[in-house]
Order: C-alpha cells, then structure tokens, then sequence
C-alpha cells in the first residue's frame, strides 16, 4: 500500500527515467535532520548501510533480504542538536556529523571502534563557527570557520584508527565561504562559493592551499551554492543551486544552474538551467547533486528529480498524505534515492 | 561555449595558475 501511495508522479512527454519505490525506514524517534548512506563492514560483510538523523541522535540501518532494513546501531548525542550528516567519499566505518544550533559549533566522527567487539564510539574533530563543511577523498574533511576577524578555511585528515590527523590550511577569500566541491577530474584542486556570490578556487596539494582565482558568479541569482564542480575541455563547470533565486520569465524559476567558467580569464557563461516543473507553485528549498541527477524538495513539500545535462525535470514525488518531504538525498550513486519526511520516515526509491 | 565568451581557453590552466600563485 505504501508503494502505491508514494508512486512518484512522471511529468508528460519525460518518461525515460522513473523512481520505483524500494522501502521504507521508521524509527520512532521525531523529526528527521539529515539523512545519507555509509559503507559499512562487520563480521566480514561489508553492505551500503543508511545513516538517519534527528536532532538527539543518529542511526545506522543494515539492509537486509527483500528491501528490509534493520537498525544495528544507535549513537546518543549531547545536548547540541546534530544539523547534517557530512557524507565521506570512498569510507568504510565512519559517520561524520555536524553538530550546533542556529550554524555548526562542531563536528565529529562517529565510528566502529573495534569489530571484535561490535563497539561504537565518538570523537570531536573540530569546534568553531563553522560554516560550511564537505567531506573529500582520502578521509578528509574541509571547513570554513569565522572568527570576530577573520576566516579560516582548512582540511583535516583521518587515521584508520578514528584520530585526526595534521591539517592543512587554506588561504581564505575575504568573503564568508558557504560551500565547497572538489573538481572531478583535477586532482587537488577545490572551489567554493561565497556570501557574495563568488567561485573560489584552491590548490590544495601544498601545505598552505594556494588561492588560485575568485570568479564572479553575476548578480542575477544571489546567494548561489555549489553542488558539483568537473573540468572539461579546459573549462571548469560547476552545479548551482539557487535558494534565493526570483521566477523570470526567460528561465522560469531556476533550483540548479550549470555554469562554464575559464578559470584563465574569469569569464563564465549559463550552460544549463534545471527550473521548477511548469505550473508548479513555489521554489527550491533544498537539494542534492550526484552525477547528473539533481533532487530538491520544493516549499510544496514535493521533490522533484532533475536530468541537468538536459535541463529537464524526469521526475516529481508529490507531498505524502501524511506529511510533506522534508529532505532529499541521493545515495552513493545516483541509482538511489533517499527522500525523508518530517516525522523521521524516510523512504527509498530507485531511480 | 566558445573562445568569444570566455576568452582564449587552456586545457592547462589548473597547473598554469598554480605556478601563478603565490605560495
């Protein structure tokens, strides 16, 4: 029955692409924060295991035959509210959260502490003002922190054993950076997007993170975050998303733009626009980009599922009757997605 | 997106603007 009421609604003539329901994960537990996916290993399996959060804690979900899941684990947070799950590429064993009230005030690791003996345990890797965070290849993590006078932007690595390791630190742009990506096809090389619509770009494989460049984004979306960034052709591309974006008349009412930036002369050019689905009241709240699949949940509690290299939305989950979408993330590849409602369901489609 | 918009494009450009930089 759930299946059926959660049927995802294919918009005409875009028919190549569908989500297929798979299952369903309720803890009992409130509000959903954040939810993702972690390779997991015990007892010698290793499975693509869920990760949901809510604001006092976080649980890990093992799947099991005919799309069940169980919960193995739950770890107990503090009195500060987890904000997001910080996913880490290329892991196994290790759950990175964010933690804090109205912006992060801390990050930690969460992880298996031994398989022997099943335990869990959780570790404080960074405090501060924090405002953005990205988990990168190799175990690592970037970060953005403010201070009464300054910025720091810097990367710190993971041992196998759980301990952080030395940092590196980057050069910070004068403006607040609220985003990172790393560049598919450039080894070290980072950017981020700024507070006032900028793309900075790093070198990250010095010790001090070079600086490269800071390209405007233009005026036209304010307050642009970046999602996904690749270079081709001597261009870098970067995905967009547009939270503060108005409807125009040319564009409709964007949730991701592709933009072709030359990182040689700063000069960038539109490529693709990702708009609402026409006749669709209302605007992007919140997202998520894995390859050329782009999901947002939109201010009508539906999510709608985009194809960014055609510009066309494939895909809309309408609001469930028993409570708006709340969150939208894609698993580890684009084949799964993972669609959260308030109350702390969240559901998996196929894609 | 051709060189008129965004200028003369190098395939090179992540290690061409890394010697640039300053350390």
């Amino acid at each position: 029955d759930a299946a059926e009421e959660l049927a995802p609604v294919l918009l005409d003539g875009l028919r190549e692409e569908s989500l297929q329901f798979v299952s369903k994960l309720k803890d009992s537990s409130s509000c959903a924060v954040d939810v993702s996916t972690v390779w997991w290993e015990a007892a010698g399996s290793r499975a693509l295991c869920v990760v949901t959060a809510c604001e006092s804690s976080v649980c890990l979900w093992q799947p099991l035959a005919s799309d069940h899941w169980r919960k193995v684990y739950t770890w107990q947070l503090g009195e500060i509210p987890v904000i997001q799950i910080v996913p880490l590429p290329d892991t196994c064993n290790l759950v990175c959260i964010a933690l804090g009230d109205l912006e992060i005030g801390e990050i930690r690791w969460l992880l298996l502490y031994s398989s022997e003996s099943d335990s869990f345990k959780q570790s404080l890797v960074k405090t501060g003002n924090i405002k953005a965070v990205l988990g990168l290849q190799d175990r690592r993590l970037v970060s953005s922190s403010r201070t009464a006078h300054e910025q720091q932007v810097g990367i710190v690595s993971l041992s196998e054993t759980g301990r952080s390791k030395d940092g590196q630190t980057l050069m910070p742009p004068e403006e607040t950076v609220l985003a990172f990506a790393e560049v598919e096809g450039v080894r070290d090389a980072l950017v981020g997007t700024t507070a006032v619509n900028s793309v900075v770009l790093w070198s990250v494989n010095l010790k001090t993170g070079q600086l490269l460049t800071k390209m405007h984004v233009g005026y036209s979306y304010p307050a642009s975050i970046c999602h996904r960034a690749y270079s081709d052709s001597g261009l870098l591309f970067v995905v967009l998303s547009h939270p503060h974006a108005k409807e125009s008349e040319s564009c409709g009412n964007p949730a991701f733009r592709v933009v072709a930036f030359n990182p040689r002369t700063g000069r960038s050019t539109g490529v693709m626009f990702s708009s609402l689905p026409p006749g669709h009241a209302g605007r992007y709240l919140e997202g998520d980009v894995k390859d050329a699949c782009a999901a947002a949940v939109l201010t009508s509690g539906a999510i709608a599922v985009w194809d960014l290299l055609l510009g066309h939305c494939t895909a809309l989950l309408p609001p469930d009757p028993e409570g708006a979408w709340a969150l939208a993330r894609w698993a580890t590849t684009s084949a799964c997605l993972l669609a959260g409602q308030q109350d702390g369901t969240v559901c998996l489609y196929r894609y | 997106c051709s060189e008129s918009d965004l200028g003369p494009i190098s395939l090179n450009w992540f290690e061409e603007l890394s010697a640039e930089a300053p350390p």
